[in-house]
């Protein structure tokens, strides 16, 4: 199957965003 | 107990596999035996998405705060962070030593790395664990196959990217085979060059 491959600029994006606060 | 089934939310990236953070906690004048080691290493959370991860990490205390001997533990859910789990049993860990200073930054880039899926290096990685101890601190990779040698030099090397560790950097790799016979997370270990 396919992998969810994340870099780690979109990790730290995700950080900011209102869902993972 | 059985634990309720942990799945991303609604709008939320999922990760590849679950993940699942354990604590420990150890006296050092207490014998490390597995028992022992069973009884102080605490489950306290698991994770399947990116927010998840971020609303749970963000509450933890920063490993370069912990004070004596402790571990963080990240590991694919179902997996328990001990030598003797199935999944760990035939594996072995990449070592890094560090000076006191530098815990926090190291493991959130490696735990990035691993969620990120960077290793590229399939079902080989086990998790990963930061050990502050009273003189350095340690970050170590769990892999599930310590005779192949392709995925230990692939793990090695994402982590000399990832890490951005100077090309001086001193790693080590030892099998948990050797970690029973000696008794010891960090002794007699292979250096490679």
């Amino acid at each position: 199957g396919t992998r969810i491959i994340y870099d780690r600029k979109f990790l730290m994006e995700c950080r900011n965003s209102p869902v993972a606060r | 107990a059985k634990r309720k089934a942990v799945t991303p939310g609604a709008g939320e990236h999922p990760l590849q596999y679950n993940y699942t953070f354990w604590y420990s906690r150890r006296t050092p004048s207490r014998p490390a035996n597995t028992q022992s080691y069973e009884q102080n290493i605490k489950q306290i959370g698991t994770v399947a998405s990116v927010e998840q991860f971020w609303r749970f990490y963000s509450h933890l205390v920063r490993p370069g705060d912990l004070t004596g001997h402790s571990d963080f533990h990240l590991f694919k859910e179902g997996i328990k962070p001990m030598w003797e789990d199935e999944a760990n049993k035939n594996g072995g860990k990449w070592i890094i030593r560090l000076r006191k200073g530098l815990a926090s930054r190291f493991w959130e880039n490696i735990i990035l790395a691993m969620l990120g899926e960077q290793f590229m290096v399939g079902e080989e990685i086990c998790g990963v664990v930061v050990s502050i101890r009273f003189q350095e601190d340690i970050i170590s990779v769990w892999n599930k196959t310590a005779s192949d040698q392709a995925t230990t030099a692939r793990i090695r090397d994402t982590l000399r990217r990832v890490l951005n560790l100077p090309p001086s950097t001193i790693m080590e790799y030892k099998t948990h085979t050797d970690s029973i016979k000696d008794n010891s997370s960090f002794r007699n270990t292979k250096i490679a060059v």
